[in-house]
């Protein structure tokens, strides 16, 4: 199961 | 944190430590778009706003108030600084950038994750890093000639997103996360937009020549 990416990202 | 990840921080980060750099050493900032650095300004504030409600690591923390600061520094110097600011290309620097943060807002109205503050100021700020680029290709293209820091900010930059791309393939098959479609779809038009620049990019380095786009 694929989950989103949290907004750890710049 | 993956390797492309970091890469592509990285990259992002020197693009605007090239910029610094080049306004700090010759003072001037001949060929840089104000345009492009207020929207990048812009961007960063809104999709930080998180600096306020979430703790991610020292890593996010640190990285995101370097980018405002330093975002916002150089916004300062070609405004306000009074030797830089003379060599600002005015009458170059016309893209109407106000449309692109309308148009951004609208459409961050419309789509977004979830109808809250935070959310809506984070799809406006993914719309809007899409898209800020355009006055700066816009005044590189009307200047004909590029210097070499500015061209090197440019292919940074191309460079920062191409490696997030890598990012999210490789977080979709290690870490079975898939990155929201709002970024995927605005981070490939985005990469799109630097397509046509790192072609007359490389051209020039193959040959060993200045930079120098077509009208």
């Amino acid at each position: 199961k694929q989950d989103p990416i949290t907004k750890d990202e710049l | 944190m993956n390797i492309f990840r970091f890469a592509g921080d990285m990259f992002h980060l020197i693009s605007i430590l090239v910029l610094l750099l080049k306004i700090y050493a010759t003072k001037s900032c001949s060929g840089i778009s104000l345009k492009t650095q207020e929207l990048y300004a812009l961007v960063f504030v809104t999709r930080y706003l998180d600096l306020f409600t979430d703790f991610i690591s020292v890593y996010n923390t640190v990285m995101k108030l370097v980018f405002i600061g330093s975002t916002a520094a150089i916004v300062w110097c070609m405004q306000w600084h009074p030797v830089v600011k003379r060599s600002y290309d005015r009458e170059l620097d016309t893209f109407r950038h106000y449309f692109l943060v309308g148009a951004c807002f609208v459409l961050a109205l419309f789509l977004h994750e979830n109808f809250t503050f935070q959310e809506i100021f984070w799809a406006f700020s993914i719309y809007l890093e899409a898209v800020a680029i355009l006055p700066q290709l816009v005044l590189l293209q009307r200047s004909g000639n590029v210097d070499n820091l500015t061209g090197q900010y440019v292919f940074f930059l191309g460079a920062y997103r191409a490696f997030y791309i890598l990012n999210w393939i490789y977080r979709y098959f290690m870490e079975q996360r898939f990155s929201r479609w709002i970024s995927c779809i605005s981070g490939l038009v985005q990469t799109a937009l630097y397509a046509d620049f790192f072609y007359y990019y490389f051209l020039s380095w193959k040959n060993n020549a200045k930079l120098h786009l077509p009208a």
